[in-house]
């Protein structure tokens, strides 16, 4: 049971 | 108006299978510096970036900045169409609905055009900032996708550990468990058989096998692969295209649910 973050998501937010 | 000429249209094959099974439209953006492109798989797991610098094509012409947007499974059916010791040039216009490929043997007793519809793709560009990464392995491109493919024959996912013994690609599945080390190598005949880690503190990440494992369609582009890791960061495993640029894919850790 283990999530992938979004990259998307991941770098708009860095 | 976009017009290249690349006398080694091998490469631009070799491009398409690299990246087809992981993206299916992308845009492809023209400018002055080159022929590029960013694009993420449908999950949002794994991004791609591809650059071919002007600089590398024989001809190249680009009067203002655009994108074409592309199928890449349709790119890469016109693609299969050229001989691998094909001239490949490129047309397009800003605002076009279609690309040009032209295939040129090399005695230039034949010639075939064939022209593609484009597609309109919405997509954002993404700003990927530079890093320090805690570690980076250098390796033959061949022995790294031998064992994304042993290790997917075991389990699904890999735990890339680097520690200053070396690199460790672990794996679990229900048959069993499997661990391969590299050590760093740099006594080797050739510079490309070379396995190098640079660490600056261990790390270990977890990483799905079957995007490892269609990262490694890049292999024919480049003799070493270099996978740099970061805990909180994706990976990025990069593939440096002779003379032209690269293929670098990003790929975000598995994380604790």
């Amino acid at each position: 049971n283990k999530h992938q973050a979004d990259l998307e998501k991941f770098y708009n937010s860095h | 108006m976009l017009e290249l000429r690349l006398v080694q249209g091998s490469l631009l094959k070799k491009v398409l299978e690299s990246i087809k099974d992981l993206v299916n439209d992308a845009n492809f953006d023209c400018s002055a510096t080159g022929f590029s492109l960013q694009a993420m798989d449908s999950s949002h797991v794994a991004l791609v970036s591809l650059l071919l610098r002007s600089e590398g094509f024989e001809h190249y012409r680009c009067d203002k900045n655009f994108s074409m947007g592309m199928n890449l499974g349709n790119m890469s059916k016109m693609l299969k169409c050229a001989g691998n010791d094909d001239i490949i040039t490129i047309k397009g216009d800003d605002g076009g609905d279609t690309i040009t490929f032209m295939f040129e043997s090399p005695s230039q007793d034949k010639i075939a055009d064939f022209e593609m519809k484009l597609m309109d793709i919405d997509s954002e560009h993404l700003g990927i900032p530079e890093a320090e990464y805690h570690a980076i392995v250098r390796m033959p491109s061949a022995e790294f996708a031998r064992i994304c493919k042993d290790l997917s024959s075991i389990g699904d996912t890999v735990i890339i550990s680097v520690t200053k013994e070396g690199v460790k690609f672990s794996t679990k599945g229900d048959i069993g468990t499997a661990n391969i080390v590299c050590r760093q190598n740099t006594t080797v005949d050739k510079p490309e058989e070379a396995t190098i880690i640079e660490m600056q503190e261990p790390v270990s990440l977890t990483f799905a096998l079957r995007y490892m494992n269609s990262f490694t369609k890049a292999s024919p582009l480049s003799n070493t692969v270099t996978i740099s890791l970061s805990s909180e960061l994706p990976v990025v495993v990069e593939y440096k295209i002779a003379e032209m640029g690269y293929i670098r894919y990003y790929l975000a850790p598995k994380i604790e649910d």
